[in-house]
């Protein structure tokens, strides 16, 4: 199964 | 004092509708460089980054950067009081807790005005780095829209796999499977039908069609949609926005756990 993560994992906070 | 005035109220029309679906408020910030808008989804799987230049709207002034929180479903009902004809001013005063949209007729005989009240919204706002990605993907937005809702009645997710021979999306569920393979467009008479394919690794992922089906609400904002993929990075499906500016969506891929 492939599962969804989030985008906020993706890029930093500013 | 924030005064933006755009010929063309059914441009914005357009953008609202592109992002009311996914978003239940937002953000809009003003500047002297234009109006931007950066917001995840409720579930924090994708993101929208909307950017309308200044030098792109009839008219514009903004003395002081302005942070507009607005109902996306209380805009809706204020734009749809305006003709898509229509000429649009957006106004706001510094520090202002409302915002007003004034409407005026091609042939100015009808005026209307409509204020807004705005919020007061947490924001946070993510740093998107340039990235170089191993395949850009531009294809008929109208195509793009008809494939995400053709796979989506197959599976919850669709494969995007692409490489230089073309580009191939792929579902597959209960009822049983389903490819649709575009190829690079030989010929290009008509640059909107192109399809053409910038590779220089391939890559194959996979994402959520639901939210591929939320971005093609974008459809009517350009005819040409642009697809950036680099492994294991979210997506960008990029519509321009005539001359004024762009809408970019961000949707991070689904991975084996």
């Amino acid at each position: 199964t492939k599962n969804q993560s989030s985008i906020s994992t993706y890029f930093e906070k500013k | 004092m924030f005064e933006a005035r755009l010929v063309q109220s059914s441009i914005f029309k357009k953008v609202l509708e592109a992002i009311k679906e996914l978003l239940n408020e937002a953000t809009f910030d003003c500047s002297d460089s234009g109006i931007q808008l950066q917001a995840m989804d409720s579930s924090h799987v994708s993101l929208v980054s909307l950017n309308l230049r200044s030098d792109g709207f009839d008219q514009y002034r903004c003395d002081r950067n302005l942070s507009m929180g607005i109902n996306l479903a209380s805009m809706t009902k204020i734009m749809k009081c305006a003709g898509n004809d229509d000429i649009m001013t957006m106004k706001a005063q510094d520090n202002a807790d409302s915002v007003t949209f004034m409407f005026e007729s091609p042939n100015q005989e009808k005026m209307s005005d409509y204020e807004m009240k705005l919020m007061n919204l947490d924001q946070e706002h993510l740093g998107i780095p340039e990235t170089d990605y191993s395949c850009v993907i531009k294809l008929p937005s109208a195509e793009f829209a008809r494939i995400c809702r053709d796979l989506s009645q197959f599976g919850e997710s669709v494969v995007i796999s692409c490489t230089k021979e073309g580009v191939k999306f792929s579902a597959a569920g209960d009822i049983g499977s389903a490819n649709i393979k575009l190829a690079q467009t030989a010929n290009v008479d008509k640059e909107d039908e192109a399809v053409s394919i910038e590779m220089q690794e391939k890559v194959s992922l996979t994402f959520a069609c639901r939210y591929l089906n939320y971005f093609t609400k974008a459809t009517p904002l350009s005819p040409q949609v642009c697809l950036s993929m680099s492994a294991e990075v979210p997506l960008v499906v990029e519509y321009k926005i005539g001359e004024i500016g762009h809408i970019r969506y961000y949707l991070a891929p689904k991975i084996e756990e």
